[in-house]
């Protein structure tokens, strides 16, 4: 719904890494494994 | 010119090593020489390519298949001991080879060879070129024997290169993401430490407000 | 058992090539036999451990040094053509060997040799060892090469292997680089959004502290 998106858009990115909690290696690699198309 | 030495057994003398060298220019089927010996004396022919065209005719064999049988009966010597014969008769001088099949012997050919005046000069010759067949392969087996030594050399160099490079790529891949993540956590903590001063910022304001 | 072909010039007979073959036991310092042929006679000897001694005795040289004398006279025929000489008496069968130095002769060796009664025998079993060396050379030659081209065909394959993983991790260092900036840049997109934010909060603050 839209409050749940506009919760997530405050949160994460559109990669879906968080915006303030710290990230690791085995998360980052998660972000960037849902990176499509890169440019 | 092309040349063989092979060893032979004559039918009519079984117990005798004979030697037979063939000797042709560029094709077998042009026509050959041929000299036989037994270690003593030694004689030669020549078949010439009419000869040879005859023969094919006579077996009413095409002459390129003719061409090959003389070539496994006399030059190649891959086939099994019975399947050629040769015989020959020192009285008469006639040499003969022959094809078995099924029991059966088809002459392939024959010809009625000339004894040799000095034999040793033959002999000393047929020696000659086999020993320089062996001193010609044993160079080109050192040759390949250093060459194989080389190319084993340069895979496993090669093959270390690329265990060096996988290694290099995972560690790549490694060392990255630990410096991603550093760089990415330093912009969160800013984020944090913003994000905080704004709530504290409104904060504030709504307290004024609610004070006046 | 070892043994050894090679062609040999006789002093008193350049014209002509003898075949000299040397055959011995684990090691020629232990004794050898020899067989000499022109191609039409052949003649044979031995020369005993004892024999050998004696001689290395006589040219007061050690042992060892004599047997690789010997080593390099009558098997490895790597030396040029003048450095050792034969020599053969038809009459009275005396074989000797001797090693050139600066023009001088010094007899390495000699031995009485003994006149074979069936020389196409003896030539016929050195003609039939240098066929099986060719054959055996040959078959050599044709496993070193098919080593040769499977060598060549690996090193092809991980040449291929390492140039691909050159390029992977290249493009894997290029892909990360891209997927992290598209992530640090969201992050530096929200601070400045946060940034710009707490600027708004301030200024608003201070305009109604002033309107106050």
């Amino acid at each position: 719904c839209p409050s749940t998106k506009e919760h997530f858009a405050c949160e994460y990115d559109c990669y879906g890494d968080s915006y303030f909690a710290d990230t690791d290696v085995v998360q980052l690699k998660e972000v960037f494994s849902r990176i499509k198309n890169v440019k | 010119m092309e040349r063989n030495v092979s060893r032979i057994h004559i039918v009519s003398e079984p117990s005798i090593i004979y030697f037979l060298q063939v000797s042709w220019e560029k094709d077998l089927g042009s026509g050959f020489d041929i000299i036989l010996t037994d270690g003593q004396s030694a004689w030669s022919g020549t078949v010439t390519t009419s000869e040879i065209s005859r023969e094919a005719d006579d077996m009413a064999m095409e002459r390129d298949k003719y061409v090959d049988e003389l070539k496994k009966a006399l030059v190649l010597g891959t086939e099994p001991a019975n399947v050629y014969k040769f015989d020959f008769s020192k009285e008469n001088c006639n040499f003969s080879y022959s094809r078995n099949l099924k029991n059966v012997s088809f002459i392939l050919g024959s010809l009625i060879l000339q004894k040799v005046s000095s034999p040793a000069e033959v002999i000393r010759e047929l020696m000659s070129y086999c020993l320089n067949c062996m001193a010609d392969q044993l160079a080109k087996n050192e040759h390949l024997q250093r060459e194989n030594e080389m190319l084993q050399r340069d895979w496993n160099d090669v093959q270390k290169r690329l265990e060096k490079c996988v290694t290099d790529k995972e560690n790549l891949e490694a060392d990255l993401h630990k410096r991603f993540v550093l760089v990415l956590n330093e912009k969160k903590a800013k984020i944090r430490s913003l994000h905080k001063s704004l709530i504290q910022a409104k904060k504030s304001e709504k307290e004024k407000q609610d004070e006046r």
